[in-house]
């Protein structure tokens, strides 16, 4: 499953 | 963590505090687009919803509960304790032609069709375009406070910052993005006409003053 980068970004 | 994202992130934070101590130490909000300051409230409402579902890390949570309050108190002196400086004449964006296309792009183009999903997508969105009120504004009065200028100039560092982030994390971690990529990418050319004026005029220690 593709993670959104955001999640671990501000 | 890389160190461009992490000056990109501290870069956010010296913009966000350099509006709230310039308002806080002037009394007055005078240039400042109150619009512009929603449209930031309202991403980081709308990104940081995960502070309830996702932990992340400790320095993960910490930088979005001040994001939010910073976010919040700088709305708060703009429409509440210094609202007589509130230069609302020249604030006349229309921030409903952003608001209401990037919720429907948001619905259109997302990683999972979920609400927190879609929410995070249109605050990615937001931010992109949130800025365009305050620089509308400069335009209209043409000119800027210098004070204002370090503000957007560390605004539009931090989306640089991150931009570079993403090319390092695409070649080190193979890991991107294509709708914060993208979203990045138009965010910072916003800025592109913004840095020529800041280098070649504030840098230079001169007012930033458009051609009438």
């Amino acid at each position: 499953e593709q993670e959104s980068a955001g999640k671990d970004e501000l | 963590m890389n160190i461009f994202r992490l000056a990109g992130d501290l870069s956010h934070l010296a913009a966000i505090i350099v509006l709230l101590l310039k308002i806080w130490k002037t009394r007055s909000c005078a240039g400042i687009s109150g619009k512009s300051q929603i449209l930031f409230a309202l991403v980081f409402t709308t990104r940081y919803l995960d502070l309830f579902t996702n932990f992340i890390s400790p320095y993960n949570t910490v930088m979005k509960m001040i994001y939010l309050g910073c976010a919040y108190a700088t709305v708060y002196l703009i429409y509440m304790k210094f609202k007589a400086t509130y230069d609302g004449n020249h604030d006349t964006f229309r921030a409903e032609f952003l608001v209401v296309p990037v919720g429907g792009l948001a619905f259109l183009v997302n990683h999972e069709f979920s609400p927190l999903e879609i929410l995070w997508t249109f605050s990615i969105y937001l931010e992109s375009v949130a800025i365009l009120p305050q620089l509308f504004m400069i335009s209209k009065t043409g000119e800027a406070e210098t004070i204002t200028t370090h503000y957007l100039f560390a605004l539009g560092m931090y989306r640089a910052l991150y931009l570079i982030n993403w090319i390092w994390r695409y070649y080190f971690e193979n890991f991107f993005d294509l709708i914060a990529i993208v979203a990045g990418c138009v965010q910072t050319i916003l800025y592109c006409d913004f840095f020529y004026l800041y280098i070649t005029k504030v840098l230079q220690g001169k007012k930033l003053s458009l051609p009438a």
